[in-house]
């Protein structure tokens, strides 16, 4: 499943909608210290169904949702939304769609939303789409920032995990 | 399931042991079981010797060696087990040019099966990427995108 | 020791609040003390706002404005009790150019008082040294040590 | 006490005699990865006294000994000198030097020596001679690399020690 584009409005820094149209190949992001760059993964992790607060540098999962700053009041909710491309490998319920979006959605009051294309679904339903493809929330395929030495550095029983999630 | 994880971890060694003279351009890695007998319990121990070094101990490599050893399990993984896409947070931090420089090529060599998304304050690693994107933050605290070029990125990461 | 602790406590809590904003280019910091009736046994709390933005937990900060609050702290108490040297490995990986210009600028002035010895890959904090070693490793495996002048050294940094 | 110069000779990966003529402002270190620069820092540490081998990234204090490489066999011993100008804040017992050299070496067989000036001392001499100028092994004077943020990302009680160190 390719991700097409990403879509953040409300996530963290993100205070408005902003997206991301990800390229087939290699789509790099810079900027300043402190502009937003690290958000974009957690927004991702986020979507992708992470539970853990602590994992997305918050206290609790309302850290996720604009703050505010000294021009703008705080927010009232997050969204992000991962857009794929249908590749076929999902399940038969979705076969029919070329695209596939997956949103989260949390607001201020503690509700938290699921949704594929729109249709409102469970957490368990996105983590049964995304099986098997290793895009899951543990995965080797988010390296965040300043963790790249940690698999050489952990004991020889942690690393298991790597193999086992490729296994 | 144990079979299953040996059969995975020998093709992670293997491919392992060919990634890491990659992008080290020379020298030897190879995984090994802390206790080949309870697959269900061994650790994974990891034996990477830069070119023309002795390492008794993975503690003893530099911050960049770690690195690189760490990126190369990680791509050797990928190859085995190619995932949609691949997020990376800065991990061109602690390299050099020279392995900035090989790292970028295979990543451009892998971007052929699996997407990439790289965050870098590097312009040797921007310099690989087909799509660039600057986030910016005009009003203070507030994050926006802009799509940008490969000059663009350069002019902002020297800003 | 009580006294002393928190009359220390008090003067790298002020040059903090002058320092943080020259690094930050605004922006403003403080220490707290979690327990001040415990002076033997109270925490320290940092807090600090990057200009701006509403900070409410340290967490949230990214990994350069982590890294630049955390000089600002150092050099905040190198301020009040200059020790003979100081000896930095690569802090400056993390920052931006802009930062690591505001960085270098303030590591010349306090090297008035203390001297710094600093390993850094970035051309722009080289640039504030009065003297330049580089290492190599001709043959693989043994580290010589070798005085450049700033010409050289660039050219060992993109080799 | 200003540095003015540090000699290693068989410690870590420096095989031969290498000094470093330390400038009164701002002396910069730079090289490929891998090459030596953060065993300069160990250096370092180890001469003011570091005790702990896990704190100079080894299992043993042997560790610390040039360990041979592909075209050279192992070192007999390391030896690092740290050469200071004497600004009179010392013991009295070292006033009349114009420098103090302060010395570590270890055998392959275990036997250590502490040396001030060529003349064998104790651990505890040196410590002294450095105590109040915050250049101890613990102290922040150093910042190895990788760790800048942990001041920040360490709890409030452990950051106390940082102000206990100044006061
Ligand atoms: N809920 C939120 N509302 C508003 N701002 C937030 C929120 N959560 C985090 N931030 C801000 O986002 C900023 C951090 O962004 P991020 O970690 O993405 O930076 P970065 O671009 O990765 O920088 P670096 O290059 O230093 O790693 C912090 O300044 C933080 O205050
Ligand atoms: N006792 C020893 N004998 C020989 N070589 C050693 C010894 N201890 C460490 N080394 C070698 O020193 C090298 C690490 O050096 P160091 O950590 O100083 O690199 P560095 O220049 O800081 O690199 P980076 O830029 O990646 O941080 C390792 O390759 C390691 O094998
Ligand atoms: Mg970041
Ligand atoms: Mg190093």
């Amino acid at each position: 499943m390719r991700i097409k584009k990403i879509e953040v409005n409300g996530f963290k820094s993100f205070a408005d909608r902003e997206v991301i149209h990800v390229d087939d190949h290699v789509t790099a992001i810079l900027g300043p210290n402190g502009c937003g760059k690290s958000n974009v993964v957690d927004a991702m992790r986020w979507c992708l169904g992470e539970q853990r607060a602590k994992h997305l540098r918050g206290q609790g999962m309302a850290d996720v949702i604009f703050a505010g700053c000294s021009t703008r009041g705080p927010g009232n909710a997050a969204e992000v939304t991962l857009t794929f491309q249908n590749n076929g490998q999902v399940p038969t319920a979705y076969l029919n769609f070329a695209e596939i979006a997956v949103t989260r959605r949390l607001f201020r009051d503690g509700t938290s939303e699921y949704l594929i294309n729109k249709v409102p679904c469970r957490l368990r339903d996105i983590q049964e789409l995304m099986a098997g493809t290793g895009a899951g929330t543990r995965g080797y395929s988010i390296i965040e920032q300043g963790q790249v030495g940690r698999i050489v550095s952990s004991k020889a029983e942690e690393r298991r995990y790597i193999i086992d999630e490729a296994a | 399931t144990r079979e299953r994880f040996l059969e995975t971890f020998k093709e992670i060694n293997e491919r392992f042991q060919t990634v890491f003279p990659r992008l080290f351009n020379g020298g030897q890695a190879l995984l090994k079981l802390t206790d080949s007998s309870d697959l269900l319990g061994t650790g994974v121990e990891i034996q990477a010797q830069p070119p023309g070094k002795q390492v008794r101990n993975l503690e003893l490599l530099s911050g960049g060696e770690k690195a690189l050893t760490a990126v190369s399990l990680i791509f050797a993984i990928f190859l085995i087990k190619p995932s949609p896409f691949c997020l990376l947070d800065e991990v061109d931090a602690p390299l050099d040019e020279a392995n900035v420089g090989r790292f970028g090529a295979m990543v451009q060599e892998m971007a052929q099966n699996t997407q990439f998304i790289i965050i870098t304050h590097n312009k040797r690693t921007m310099e690989i990427a087909d799509r660039l994107y600057g986030v910016t933050m005009e009003t203070r605290g507030v994050s926006k995108l802009v799509s940008v070029n490969i000059k663009r990125a350069v002019e902002m990461a020297v800003a």
